[in-house]
C-alpha cells in the first residue's frame, strides 16, 4: 500500500491511498483502502489521514476517521495517530501505520507494525525513515 | 502555516535487500509532491502526484508492483479525498490501470458517486479515455515469486494471509 496527505498554502488538506491488496487474496476481496474513513479521510476543519496495514482491522475501527475524531477532541497529530493505532491493536488485534496532518501543517508518520517507509517534506527539509524511531533529515 | 506533504509505503516487513529502494521511493515521492506545493499547487494535486509516483515504482504494492490475487492477477483499490469540499472518489478491484489513484480522482471530479468497482470502474476508465495497460505490465518478478510461494503445497492461503498487511 502507498499513500499521502498534504496541506497547501491555503490550508487545504487532502489524502490519497492506493494498493494492490493482500498477497494471494480472494478474487474480489476489497480492503480498507477504497473505503472512505478507513483507507483515508480529509476534512479542512480537522486534518487528513492515510492508512496502511491489516485492511479488515482498519475497516472495523474506521481508522482514519477515528484518528481525526481524537484530533477533534484536542489531541495532537502524533497522539491521535498513536491512540487510533493502539485502539485498533487492542480491540481487533490489527497492526498498521498512518500519516497524518492538520490544517496548521503539523504532521506525523506513526506505525504499530515493525516497519513502514515514510517521508515528509516541509520548510525545504526532507524527513524520512523506515524502522520504529528512525528519522533522517536532508535539505531539499 | 508551512505547506507539507507526508507519504508512506506499506507497513509489511520490507526485506533488507529492498529497504533502501523503499526509502528512496518515498523520498522521491515526497519531493515530487512538495515541488507542487512550493509552486503554489493544491494539496490534492500534491497527493495524487506523490501516490502516482509510488504506483509507478515496482518496489511498492500498488500499480506496477501490486501483489497478485489467488488467480495470479492484479486487482487494485484507491481513494482520494478533498478536505475543502469533503469530496471523495474511489475505485476497487480495478484491473489493467497504471495509476488507479488518478482514476479515483476522476470518480471524484466527474461523477456524483463515491466508489466504482471492478468492471464498472474499468468501464468508467474507458469512458474517460484512460488507457488500459497489459496486465503483465503491472506484475513484477517479486510479486510473482511471493504468489508462487503462497501457492506451495501445504500452504494454507487463508492462514498465510492473516499475518500479512495490505
Amino acid at each position: 500500500t502507498v499513500g499521502a496527505v498534504a496541506v497547501d498554502s491555503e490550508g487545504n488538506v487532502a489524502c490519497a491511498t492506493s494498493t494492490g491488496g493482500l498477497v494471494n487474496k480472494m478474487e474480489g476481496r476489497v480492503g480498507d483502502t477504497s473505503c472512505i474513513g478507513s483507507g483515508g479521510y480529509a476534512d479542512n476543519q480537522v486534518g487528513a489521514v492515510s492508512t496502511t496495514g491489516h485492511g479488515e482491522a482498519i475497516m472495523k475501527v474506521t481508522l482514519a476517521r477515528l484518528i481525526l475524531f481524537h484530533m477533534e477532541q484536542g489531541q495532537s497529530v502524533e497522539a491521535a495517530s498513536d491512540l487510533g493505532l493502539a485502539y485498533m491493536e487492542s480491540r481487533v488485534g490489527g497492526l498498521g501505520g498512518v500519516v497524518t496532518v492538520d490544517p496548521q501543517g503539523h504532521w506525523a508518520a506513526r506505525f504499530s507494525s515493525s516497519q513502514m517507509a515514510w517521508a515528509a517534506a516541509q520548510k525545504d527539509t526532507l524527513h524520512y525513515g523506515l524502522l520504529t524511531g528512525e528519522e533522517f533529515t536532508q535539505s531539499i | 502555516m508551512f505547506p507539507v506533504v507526508v507519504v508512506h509505503g506499506g507497513s509489511d516487513m520490507v526485506p533488507k535487500e529492498r529497504s533502501e529502494n523503499s526509502k528512496l521511493g518515498v523520498c522521491s515521492a515526497a519531493r515530487a509532491g512538495y515541488a507542487i506545493l512550493r509552486a503554489g499547487g493544491s494539496s490534492m494535486d500534491a497527493v495524487v502526484e506523490a501516490v502516482s509516483q509510488l504506483e509507478n515504482n515496482p518496489y511498492f504494492n500498488a500499480g506496477c508492483g501490486s501483489v497478485l490475487n489467488i488467480r495470479g492477477e492484479v486487482e487494485m483499490d484507491a481513494i482520494v479525498m478533498d478536505g475543502k469540499t469533503l469530496g471523495s472518489g474511489a475505485v476497487s478491484a480495478v484491473r489493467n490501470i497504471a495509476n488507479p489513484i488518478q482514476l479515483a480522482r476522476l470518480v471524484m471530479d466527474k461523477t456524483s458517486h463515491v466508489c466504482l468497482t471492478a468492471k464498472g470502474a474499468n468501464q468508467f476508465a474507458r469512458s474517460m479515455g484512460v488507457a488500459e495497460v497489459p496486465p503483465e505490465s503491472l506484475i513484477t518478478e517479486y510479486a510473482r515469486m511471493r504468489w508462487t510461494k503462497n501457492l506451495a503445497p501445504g500452504t494454507d492461503t487463508g492462514e498465510s494471509q492473516m499475518g500479512k498487511m495490505g
